[in-house]
């Protein structure tokens, strides 16, 4: 369970911030 | 700050347990040792509260190296103090990720709005201009076929 | 109900009772090691002692009791303490939001926003696919206009030239040469005939 809510959280942390970056990658590239 | 109250709760942790732990707990205990060697047990005592007390002190610290405590209560000390006007309670991950990553996309895909809206208001006005000139290149054609019809017709 | 303080995870990177449990586990095994170590030297001192009576159990029974008696108070004190640092150290106070989701407040978004939003962003790449389109439909008719306008005006050029050839060869006006020229043959061919009668 411990484990468990750290993935969560650390998820909740950084996955924004990845998914931003492939967010980004797809609109420039739509924009090119 | 944070560091602070957990070094005052720790210490006071200590010192409460230290004083529950006394010597006279410590020889009471210990009646029998207590009559036979009362110096020593008082040195054995001692040693067992500096001991006991360098050794949670000594873990504290590692448990602070380790999850680098210090800085973490610095940084969220500044956050608290931050949001010191901020009444109502604040946001918090709603449990849907797909919902809260809404706002994390948002200002870029704004920004993306804003390009594509300017790119097509450009590429439309650029075929404005491209239309016009095919409507004068119509208008041309029709004009050479009239003068080409009216010389032929002439010829003719 | 237990609170996983997943928010106070987010940011410590552990969960605050994982945090308290280490300390919890580390101070009670110093409490016990400590505890056998002072057993250990009375054992020792016991042992030089020639003809002593106090026996190992007697000094484990001891032990144990003092142990018991610290555990009780250790716990009591550690629960107090655990509170206190759950609640004033390893906590984050509701009206806090932390750095990586200050865009919640700057972009607070509903799921239909953010729907309608894409919508529109698809909407809008629809319109810029179609301008496209019709760029490209445009400048093929601009293409194949230069190559119709070149060809009438080559035609066109060939009437001036015509034209050009009459003037040239002294003929002002083409139709009323022209008639002239069919009169003359007509009365060329008049004359023909007329001399051919004749030399019958």
């Amino acid at each position: 369970f411990d484990e468990l809510i750290v993935e969560i959280a650390t998820r909740r942390k950084q996955w924004p911030k990845k998914i931003l970056v492939h967010a980004i990658q797809t609109m420039k590239a739509e924009q090119e | 700050g944070r560091a602070q109250v957990f070094a005052t709760v720790v210490n006071t942790f200590l010192e409460k347990l230290v004083t529950a732990g006394s010597y006279q707990r410590f020889a009471s205990c210990y009646r029998c040792f207590y009559k036979l060697q009362p110096q020593l047990t008082r040195s054995i005592y001692d040693q067992f509260i500096s001991q006991l007390q360098a050794s949670i002190k000594e873990e504290i610290q590692e448990v602070k190296n380790e999850g680098n405590l210090e800085g973490l209560f610095s940084s969220l000390d500044k956050i608290v103090e931050e949001a010191k006007d901020q009444e109502e309670p604040a946001w918090r991950p709603s449990g849907i990720p797909e919902e809260d990553i809404c706002s994390t996309m948002l200002p870029y895909l704004l920004k993306h709005r804003s390009h594509l809206c300017r790119a097509l208001r450009e590429k439309e006005e650029q075929n404005t201009k491209v239309a016009e000139s095919v409507l004068m290149g119509r208008d041309r054609i029709a004009e050479l076929q009239q003068l080409i019809q009216a010389r032929q017709q002439a010829w003719q | 109900s237990v609170d996983p303080m997943l928010y106070e995870t987010q940011f410590f990177g552990f969960t605050p009772q994982t945090c308290m449990l280490r300390i919890y586990i580390a101070f009670q095994d110093y409490l016990f090691e400590t505890m056998l170590v002072v057993e250990s030297v009375m054992l020792k001192k016991l042992d030089s002692i020639p003809g002593c009576k106090i026996s190992p159990s007697q000094i484990r029974e001891c032990t144990e009791k003092f142990l018991l008696f610290m555990k009780q108070h250790f716990d009591k004190l550690f629960a107090k303490m655990e509170e206190i640092l759950l609640q004033l150290v390893l906590n984050i106070p509701k009206n806090v939001l932390l750095p990586e989701d200050r865009v919640q407040k700057q972009y607070p978004c509903s799921k239909e926003e953010f729907q309608a939003l894409q919508d529109e962003l698809q909407q809008l790449q629809q319109q810029y696919r179609a301008e496209a389109a019709t760029e490209q439909a445009l400048r093929a008719e601009l293409e194949e206009q230069k190559i119709v306008t070149a060809e009438l005006e080559k035609t066109l050029k060939c009437f001036d030239e015509l034209e050009n050839i009459c003037r040239q060869h002294g003929v002002g006006n083409f139709k009323e040469s022209f008639a002239f020229l069919t009169q003359c043959s007509k009365k060329l061919q008049d004359v023909l005939k007329d001399v051919e009668e004749k030399s019958k």
